[in-house]
């Protein structure tokens, strides 16, 4: 149930 | 020249213990600020940030700041050598490609000495912001790591719900579905087992219940864990280590479907 997201879209490299 | 020695050895074994299932490697940081590990999962999913501060060590010396590539596995492995009441030091030359570790007996009748090779490890550091939380929630670990193995028998997500009644962790699957309500309670007999909950507004937030369940590994380390929850931001889900360091794991949320 439901998509995961990336962590990458919430933090900046 | 970077010499750490931990007295309590047993810290480290649970902290390496708790973290090598999510992340296979990682550099670890040496600095004046202490030994710190930031690493993120292979699905960039979780990331799992660590520091011991160099009061964590007696001594702690970094001549200058290193960089120690580490196969955490291959830690462990080394680890599992020491006894638990065992005092840890850990040795490397400014340039080595090598982490000696030395395993002495409390009454110093028995020396282990182990060497670790290196790795060469390109990894990203990630900013982390600054966040103020719509919901904290203080509460013991082991009830924390009980709610995630129960709820992972029903479903691969559990959905916490945080409400003016209290928090709820919901899963739904194929057999059916369950949830545990949690209110806030800080007259128990032990303070470790106090739920205390901050709002600021409700939220709700899914998550891979697989990955809570490895964050809780870390329960035998901290018999309290924060739990950190805003709209639309990864969860972040704290276990302090005494007053020498903490363990942070970010999770980041899944989309509604």
């Amino acid at each position: 149930s439901g998509q995961q997201r990336s962590l990458l879209s919430f933090f900046k490299k | 020249m970077f010499e750490a020695r931990l007295n309590q050895g047993a810290v480290l074994k649970k902290l390496v213990d708790a973290v090598r299932d999510i992340v296979s490697e990682g550099n670890f940081d040496c600095n004046e600020n202490g030994l710190a590990l930031q690493a993120m999962d292979s699905a960039h999913v979780a990331l799992v940030a660590m520091l011991l501060r160099p009061d964590a060590f007696e001594p702690y010396r970094c001549d200058r700041n290193m960089s120690l590539g580490i196969s955490l596995k291959s830690l462990g492995t080394i680890l599992r050598c020491a006894s638990n009441d065992d005092i840890i030091t850990l040795r490397a030359e400014d340039t080595a490609d090598q982490l000696a570790l030395t395993f002495e007996s409390p009454q110093s009748d028995k020396v282990s000495e182990y060497v670790l090779n290196l790795m060469d490890i390109d990894s990203e550091h990630l900013g982390i912001p600054d966040t103020s939380y719509d919901t904290v929630i203080h509460m013991s670990s082991a009830e924390f790591q009980r709610i995630c193995r129960d709820l992972q028998q029903l479903s691969d997500s559990v959905t916490i719900d945080a409400s003016k009644e209290g928090i709820k962790f919901t899963a739904t699957g194929q057999l059916g579905s369950g949830q545990v309500m949690l209110r806030q309670n800080m007259n128990v007999d032990r303070e470790e087992d106090a739920t205390v909950i901050e709002m600021q507004q409700p939220v709700q937030l899914t998550f891979a219940v697989k990955y809570l369940s490895m964050f809780a590994k870390t329960t035998p380390l901290c018999n309290r864990v924060t739990l950190c929850l805003s709209k639309d931001v990864p969860l972040l889900l704290e276990y302090k280590i005494d007053e020498i360091g903490y363990i942070r794991y970010y999770l980041a949320p899944k989309v509604d479907s």
